[in-house]
């Protein structure tokens, strides 16, 4: 059984990919003994239905300004229009000859095709999704990365103002991704990494602050002070460069299965 | 999203038609 790694995904396949195990463990079992029924209604469902995917898809590869997904997409589409080809194809076999074994295994491979093309398709998306929400991180670590350069308060009111509506973005993403994922231990992960961020951001501007204000008043302690917002910096990228790493994780830990 | 709706369609539909193609072999069963 194939694994889904958001709810979302999950719940479009998940019922559909047992019924698709259970029709080939009864084939098995039945070793082509028995009259299929007319599939053709049913069969021109499922094309009505990917006819549809396809025009959707295309509309959404020439929307996009996602690179990859433009790239990725349409092997998914044509996959599923394939897929959908041979439950035709099953279908007037199967008219001719209800007990034809050949149309049989022409319904399974449809039937798995549409799922699996429907599954690439889906995770196509998914990864498109994940990458925006990527992009967004590396827009906090490029602001985290100035962060040593801002020497009067005039810049880290900018640099609060930069930072700011990104890292909420930040968070209300990663937020709501955490809850879309399947896999419990990557959901922990989303969860305390964001929880560090957001512990870290206002101590980081804090030492930001007694870092303008030491120089202001001089330069004693100087260094140090930019040693413990460097510090900081250091820890929220750390934090941030987990997230992204998490983000892109799509299989399942073996230990939590077992 | 309308990806994610298409998507849900094909997956009723090929549930739908899977359902059919079972009962006769499970008649047989």
């Amino acid at each position: 059984m194939p694994v889904f790694h958001t709810k979302t995904i999950e719940s479009i396949l998940e019922p559909v990919a047992q019924q698709v195990s259970r029709l080939v463990i009864l084939h098995e079992d039945a070793e082509d003994g028995s009259a299929m029924p007319d599939l053709e209604k049913p069969v021109q469902a499922v094309s009505r239905a990917v006819m549809n995917l396809i025009k959707v898809g295309k509309e959404t590869i020439n929307c996009s300004d996602d690179p990859i997904l433009k790239q990725d997409l349409p092997s998914a589409l044509y996959r599923v229009e394939g897929a959908s080809r041979l439950l035709e194809e099953a279908s007037a076999m199967l008219k001719q000859d209800p007990y034809s074994g050949p149309a049989r295994r022409k319904l399974i491979e449809g039937s798995r095709g549409i799922l699996q093309g429907t599954s690439s398709l889906l995770l196509c998306f998914d990864e498109s999704e994940v990458r925006k929400i990527i992009r967004e991180c590396k827009k906090v670590l490029d602001y985290l990365a100035v962060a040593e350069v801002i020497e009067s308060m005039e810049d880290l009111v900018q640099f609060l103002k930069d930072l700011s509506p990104s890292l909420s973005r930040v968070s209300r993403e990663v937020g709501a991704r955490e809850k879309e994922l399947t896999h419990q231990v990557h959901r922990d992960i989303l969860v305390r990494c964001l929880d560090q961020v957001k512990t870290l951001a206002p101590i980081l501007i804090c030492s930001m602050k007694i870092y303008i204000h030491i120089l202001s008043e001089g330069g004693k302690g100087a260094a140090e002070a930019a040693e413990n917002r460097d510090y900081l910096t250091s820890r929220m990228t750390g934090e941030i460069l987990e997230i992204i790493r998490v983000l892109q994780l799509t299989t399942y830990d073996e230990d939590e299965w077992e | 999203e309308v990806i994610l709706e298409a998507a849900k369609s094909i997956a009723a539909a090929t549930s739908a038609l899977v359902k059919a193609a079972s009962a006769a072999q499970r008649e047989l069963i």
